[in-house]
């Protein structure tokens, strides 16, 4: 059976929160490595993969392996009765034909408990690749958030360009042109307005900015963000959390001329 | 103008 404690609700409300307009019907894969959920968007051109390890919860225990059919839909519905600094425990059977999710207050004055109807979802789970890829990009999430937001109001698309001077975010729209370069930037004090660059080839590849606005709801997951980019692969956009966690996309690129 | 590729050309299935 499962059992997984969280701290705080909130880190579980920001997760679903982040990918429940990407993807809708998925399962929870649980191991005793932890909770991993992979799942690709209606028309193919974005993957989630989540992986929410054991040691953000405490205690974690799954001795098989179990998958919990969910409704990303239902579950919000269910996790809007959580406070975010509720303590969260989830419960399951071997073969779940539900999910049992509880509500502690900090406290301790209110428990809330659900149940949550489980579906059965085949899924298809995709080989990704291990890529080197050619530039590797932290940067602040806020300022990830901005760029794809301003951009989107003039156009559909961004190229992405990194080379040695900098990264290029560039669009051209019906009404004219627009781009933002970065520049590294290292602030001692306050590490998180980092931006950093590493760079073994440049790189120039075009995204849809209507999925990088999507991806940009898992800002509250984490202050940095990194995108990793090489020449016709799908771009990850990688938001990393305490105890290893982590919420990654791909977004397959645009090509041609 | 850029075609959208999709995910499934990139990724293996299985």
């Amino acid at each position: 059976m499962l059992e997984a404690r969280l701290e705080q609700a909130q880190l579980l409300k920001k997760v679903v929160d982040a990918i429940k307009d990407l993807v809708q019907d998925c399962n929870f894969d649980c191991n005793d490595s932890g909770i991993a959920l992979q799942a690709m968007d209606n028309s193919h051109v974005a993957l989630v993969s989540m992986m929410l390890k054991a040691e953000s919860f405490n205690p974690f225990r799954c001795d098989r392996n179990i998958a919990i059919g969910l409704n990303l839909v239902s579950l919000t519905k269910v996790l809007r009765a959580a406070q975010n600094e509720d303590i969260l425990t989830l419960k399951a059977e071997d073969a779940p034909d539900s999910l049992n999710l509880t509500f502690e207050s900090s406290d301790k004055d209110r428990i809330s408990e659900y149940d949550l109807k489980l579906m059965d979802i085949d899924q298809e789970h995709l080989g990704i690749p291990d890529t080197d890829y050619s530039a590797t990009i932290s940067m602040p999430s806020a300022e990830f958030k901005r760029i794809c937001t301003d951009l989107m109001a003039m156009s559909e698309s961004v190229t992405i360009e990194a080379g040695k001077d900098g990264i290029k975010f560039a669009c051209n729209g019906d009404i004219g042109n627009g781009s933002i370069t970065l520049r590294t930037v290292q602030d001692v004090e306050n590490k998180e307005n980092n931006i950093e660059i590493a760079l073994t080839e440049p790189v120039s590849l075009t995204f849809s900015l209507k999925y990088l606005v999507n991806f940009c709801k898992a800002q509250n997951l984490s202050k940095t963000v990194k995108l990793h980019i090489s020449n016709e692969v799908p771009l990850l956009v990688e938001y990393a959390m305490e105890g290893g966690s982590y919420l990654r996309f791909y977004l397959a690129p645009k090509i041609g001329d | 103008s850029k075609q959208q590729q999709s995910i499934l050309g990139f990724f293996s299935k299985g």
